[in-house]
C-alpha cells in the first residue's frame, strides 16, 4: 500500500458518498445517469467475487464491502426510491455499445482463461467506460449540477492517483499490471476533458457547469 | 499468459 493508492481509494469513496448524499438529501436523481451507476455496481460485483475466497487485508475486505454496499444503495435510490425523479429519456446511452466490446475484449485479452480471471478483466475494462453514460448525459443536457461535477472530479482524481500508484509501484517493487494500467489510462483520459471544464467553469464560481 | 498476480488493488 502506498499513499497514492490510499488517497485514490479515499477519493473514490468520497465520490461515491458525495453522489449518494446528493441523491438522498435532494431526494432527486435529476441529472444523474442511472446507467453509469448500474455499470459501477456490475464492476464491483464482478471484481470482488474473491471477497470470500481471498483475504488480502482488513482494509481490502472492508473497502470492497463498502463499495459494493454504497453502489447498490445508489442504484436502489435511483431506480426504486426516487425513480419518479429519474429522467430516463436523458439517460439514453446504449449500454450494448459498451458491454459487447468489453465482454469480447475480456475473453481475448486476459491473464488466464478462467471464470474468475475473465470476470476480473471484464470489470477492469468495464470500469474504464462506465462513466460514459454520465458524460454523455452531461453533453446532451449541456449542463451538470455542481454536486455532480464534484462527484466526477473526485472520480477522476481517484483514477489519476491510481496512475501515480502504478508509477510508484513500478519503481519500488517492479509491479506492473498491464491490463489494469492500460485500462486505467484510457479511463483517466475520459476525465481530462471534464477536468478542463470543471476548472474553467465550476471552480470559477458558477454553480452549474454549462457546456459551450 | 502472464502469471496471475495477487490482486491486492481495489
Amino acid at each position: 500500500m502506498n499513499i497514492f493508492r490510499l488517497a485514490g481509494d479515499v477519493c473514490h469513496l468520497v465520490a461515491i458518498i458525495i453522489l449518494l448524499l446528493k441523491i438522498w438529501r435532494s431526494r432527486s436523481c435529476a441529472g444523474i445517469s442511472g446507467k453509469s451507476q448500474v455499470l459501477f455496481a456490475i464492476v464491483f460485483t464482478t471484481r470482488y467475487l474473491d471477497l470470500f475466497t481471498v483475504f488480502i487485508s482488513p482494509y481490502n475486505t472492508i473497502m470492497k464491502v463498502v463499495f459494493l454496499a454504497l453502489s447498490y444503495a445508489t442504484v436502489y435510490l435511483i431506480y426504486m426510491r426516487f425513480r419518479n425523479t429519474f429522467n430516463s429519456e436523458n439517460d439514453s446511452f446504449r449500454l450494448e455499445f459498451l458491454l459487447v466490446p468489453v465482454i469480447g475484449l475480456s475473453f481475448l485479452e486476459n491473464y488466464a482463461f478462467t471464470p474468475l480471471e475473465i470476470l476480473w478483466t471484464f470489470s477492469i475494462f468495464l470500469e474504464s467506460v462506465a462513466i460514459m453514460p454520465q458524460l454523455f448525459m452531461i453533453t446532451k443536457t449541456g449542463e451538470a449540477e455542481s454536486i455532480t461535477t464534484h462527484y466526477l472530479f473526485f472520480l477522476g482524481l481517484y483514477r489519476a492517483l491510481y496512475i501515480a500508484n502504478w508509477v510508484w509501484r513500478y519503481h519500488t517493487e517492479g509491479f506492473f499490471d498491464q491490463i489494469a494500467v492500460v485500462s486505467g489510462v484510457v479511463q483517466t483520459i475520459f476525465y481530462i476533458d471534464f477536468f478542463y471544464l470543471y476548472v474553467t467553469k465550476v471552480l470559477r464560481g458558477r454553480g452549474k457547469m454549462t457546456l459551450p | 499468459d502472464e502469471d496471475i498476480k495477487q490482486k491486492d488493488e481495489l
